[in-house]
């Protein structure tokens, strides 16, 4: 089950969505693997600080065609990671015109998905995307079996969200399918009007395609990455931590987690 | 004076301080030109949410070289503005190997400011950058005499400057200079301790190029854009409106903006 976590508006929670469902997942025994499509490499970062080279991040996906089982490293308690690295930011413009190039991340996933060991095999695989819709988060959207489109609670990302939809719907003659998706609000903050006001909004825009499941506006969700860690390692007791369970449990309730 | 507001970690208050700048300029009597650089346009939706044609936005300057005097229009109280288009994401691909592209927002504003009537006429312009460094914020960053880099005061944005600061370093042999540069903290949250941490640590790496102004986590900034104003339009006495007047005094005071 691939989910990629997409939306072209920044700072919305993307990383802390793909990092800390991970984690949920993970303590329901489900193994995971993340794979950052991010040039600027947060989420690997949040595994180590430092980051790799060019040749063992997905880079080498696209610059050797290199078998992801040989970029996978493990994230204890998490699962598995394949980074990202800089050099990424140059796909576009290198290979962005290459045969069936965007179709490249699914092929490397399904040809690590029939292997007989067991790194990189998972339940589960998310894909953190960049706020740029470009070959790599076209990468992503073609190798996922759904999207979750995290939307923080104010204007500006409500109004990226109506964006993607229209995209989505662009893409459907090409990717040959409705992709089934969510939309998740984060960074909600009950004392504020406008977080509901947004859910609202969201709500009557998009249905039952909405979670019902919001993410709170949490310190511990913020630090965690300082720490390099998950929300539940850092303070499972957290309401972060809370929500993000919760989100699992109605993914996996709705069918959206198959 | 051209200003650059640049970030490639998305969600960091890129748009919310190129619009909320130039309207504490405006309020100083200076005259404010708004560019929107980026494809999806939020900058431009707070003026008009339905936008422009794309042949009316700075997607025609990429695509005929079209002159910035027939894209700007009028933003009452602030100033002007040339809009963006969704369009805007095709320029990567279509245009950026085209010759001297990197200069063409360079070129424009320089043929505008020569122009004998007022419309366009600015003392400060102000270029909303989308969060990738492509083609387009290569522009913004040739085009300007200063970067402005709002960092919003958590750990993952903190990482961000770290890596613009790597980016312009590796920029001076192309720009021949060193760009003079203002990093500003965003969305300031006196309460959480992670605000200072984030603070004192720019200061560390930035020393006296970290503003001393912080503008403050305020629920009047996230609200302006629903009613498509600029937060001292929406609420004058608000927190949020203070750090922007305090901000440009700050920038002027520095000589940061001339
Ligand atoms: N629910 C939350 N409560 C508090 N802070 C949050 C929450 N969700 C995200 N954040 C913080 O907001 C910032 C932006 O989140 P994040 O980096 O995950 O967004 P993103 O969509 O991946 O950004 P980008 O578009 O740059 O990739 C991060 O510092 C993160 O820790
Ligand atoms: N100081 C603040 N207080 C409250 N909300 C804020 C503040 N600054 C920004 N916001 C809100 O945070 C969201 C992100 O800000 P904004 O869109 O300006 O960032 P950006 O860097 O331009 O994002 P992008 O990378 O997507 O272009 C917006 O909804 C904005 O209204
Ligand atoms: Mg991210
Ligand atoms: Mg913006």
């Amino acid at each position: 089950m691939r989910i990629a976590v997409f939306n072209q508006k920044g700072g919305v929670g993307k990383t802390t969505t793909a990092l800390n469902l991970a984690a949920a997942s993970a303590r329901h025994g489900k193994r995971c693997l993340l794979v950052d499509l991010d040039p600027q490499s947060h989420l690997s970062s949040i595994h180590t600080i430092e980051g790799v080279e060019a040749r063992a991040s997905i880079f080498s996906l696209y610059q050797h065609n290199r078998p992801l089982v040989e970029l996978v490293i493990e994230w204890p308690t998490l699962g598995w990671l394949i980074p990202a690295h800089a050099e990424l930011i140059k796909v576009d413009s290198l290979f962005g015109k290459g045969p069936n190039i965007i179709n490249r991340l699914k092929a490397g996933l399904n040809e690590l998905a029939t292997a007989t060991h067991d790194k990189g095999q998972s339940d589960i695989t998310l894909i953190d995307c960049c706020p740029f819709l470009g070959v790599l988060s076209l990468n992503a959207l073609f190798a996922a079996d759904g999207v979750l489109i995290p939307v923080s609670s104010d204007h500006l990302s409500l109004r990226g969200a109506q964006q993607i939809n229209r995209t989505l719907t662009a893409l459907e003659p090409v990717l040959k399918r409705r992709v089934p998706r969510r939309y998740l609000l984060t960074r909600y903050d009950r004392r504020r009007r406008m977080s509901q006001d947004i859910l609202t909004q969201m709500q009557t825009l998009f249905g039952a395609d909405v979670c019902t499941t919001v993410i709170s506006e949490n310190v511990a969700i913020a630090e965690s990455p300082a720490v390099g860690r998950d929300v539940f390692a850092h303070a499972a007791s957290s309401r972060g931590a809370q929500d993000y369970a919760a989100l699992l449990d109605e993914l996996v309730m709705s069918g959206f987690i198959a």
